[in-house]
């Protein structure tokens, strides 16, 4: 059955939807089956691999809220073997709408459990998370059986990870005994600039295996790929970021074979 | 009395938390008495100003949630004529904590026309928001004349742009009717970056005299500056960051004069 990763960070633009884009993009060219499930109301996922506004009828609001049928909101992509169910604005009503809902926290949980074949379609999904600790994020934890989290390599990116750390411990503890981190990619990293190699040496001596041996560099064919509606590994194979991308894939399956 | 200034944008990571910082040194270099208000609970306008998290007894959460007094939340820092209201991860709860409040959008509003004397102090109260839509947000907007967009020269970043402009227009039509857009700023700008430039054109052409005529270069002293708790301006006065924040807070000095 799928393995669920979440790939979570409270902190803001640190390479969240773009890992998630292209490790699925990896992933799918090593012949797994993934699907993306959106789970930011800002949809830049859903965007970055082509989905038009108009065409997300059904969304991550349905399927979480509605209780919508995975195999009617997930969609497929330009990406053979990867799919996605699309984001909208409406998720950004959740934490009201959600509220009074005793079992707010584990609907995406329920949501996936649903129908057991649904699951099986897949090797991996991969949950791309807004930039809080919301109710959202915790869905998404609740459901995974790990969190992938890109640290970017700036000095504001390093504070906010002790208290994503304690998150994840508090979710293990209260709603999902077994998750744990995947690792921590450090993104965005620019060799030339002693800010990165110092958060580098900071990481990899305080969090040591947690670190994922990759390293995703800072390069412009990656932030220019979302705006041509593919991943890096379509817009640009030979670009240092796809190459990073793909190590980042294989390390992955390597870890968990 | 005070102009209140949200700096906004529910896009992570675009330079929100940089902006404030360091515009607001410029402004107190300038002989402008600032107030920064840290309305995010990852708290990186205070740990950027060098305020320890265990200083940070009284924070915003206190002045939002049970109405403590500005004067004895608001602490100097080490720029003169600079000073800041903290934030702790208290703040993360006050969607949960508000929820029941009737008035649970204007606490922010309230609390700063509390006392008509504290605002007088100060000419300029700048609001860090986290990157979010939610309560937070919404507070500060209510609680402002204007608000302040940066938006980062990249593709993800221009897509949340209407989203926000749709929420600024929606709060002045429900709850703030004097709230209007003071600017936006284009941030990490490269100008040698094909994608810089595109940004640059779509914003000037669909925003016209919105987009401030400052531009915001990406500069590597600007990320360093807040892991020796200093705005750019003082880490490196002569840096090509601190000149455009400079630059910045003159234009905007001149818009409202
Ligand atoms: N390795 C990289 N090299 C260059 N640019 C990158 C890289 N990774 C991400 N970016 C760019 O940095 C910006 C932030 O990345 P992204 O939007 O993926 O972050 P995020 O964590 O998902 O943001 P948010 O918190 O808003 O969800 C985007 O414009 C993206 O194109
Ligand atoms: N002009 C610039 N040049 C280089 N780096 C910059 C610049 N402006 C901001 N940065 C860096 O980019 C990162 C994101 O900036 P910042 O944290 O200010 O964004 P934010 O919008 O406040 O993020 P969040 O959404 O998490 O609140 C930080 O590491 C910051 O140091
Ligand atoms: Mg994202
Ligand atoms: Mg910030």
């Amino acid at each position: 059955a799928a393995k669920i990763i979440s790939v979570t960070n409270q902190k803001g633009g640190v390479g969240k939807t773009t890992t998630t884009i292209n490790l699925a993009a990896a992933l799918s060219q090593l012949k797994k089956k993934v699907l993306i499930i959106d789970l930011d109301p800002q949809g830049n996922a859903s965007t970055g691999l082509g989905v038009e506004v108009e065409d997300r009828e059904l969304s991550t609001y349905e399927f979480l809220v509605e209780g919508a049928p995975l195999e009617k909101v997930a969609m497929e992509t330009e990406i053979s073997g990867l799919s996605i169910v699309p984001a909208t604005i409406d998720l950004s009503s959740a934490d009201i709408d959600l509220i009074s809902n005793e079992k707010r926290s584990h609907l995406l949980h329920e949501a996936l459990r649903k129908k057991q074949e649904n699951k099986k379609k897949y090797d991996f999904i991969l949950i791309d998370c807004p930039p809080s600790l919301n109710i959202l994020t915790v869905n998404a934890m609740v459901a995974s059986h790990s969190v992938l989290i890109p640290l970017q390599s700036e000095f504001f990116a390093l504070e906010g990870l002790s208290q994503l750390l304690l998150t994840v411990k508090e979710v293990r503890q209260t709603a999902n005994e077994n998750l744990r981190v995947e690792g921590i990619v450090l993104t965005m990293f620019d060799g030339r600039n002693n800010l990165s190699k110092q958060v580098e040496a900071d990481a990899r001596s305080n969090l040591k295996e947690l670190v994922f041996e990759t390293i995703i560099p800072r390069n412009v064919r990656v932030s220019e790929a979302p705006s041509y509606s593919m991943p890096v590994l379509t817009y640009d194979p030979s670009s240092k970021g796809s190459k990073a991308y793909m190590d980042l894939a294989k390390e992955l399956l390597a870890n968990n074979s």
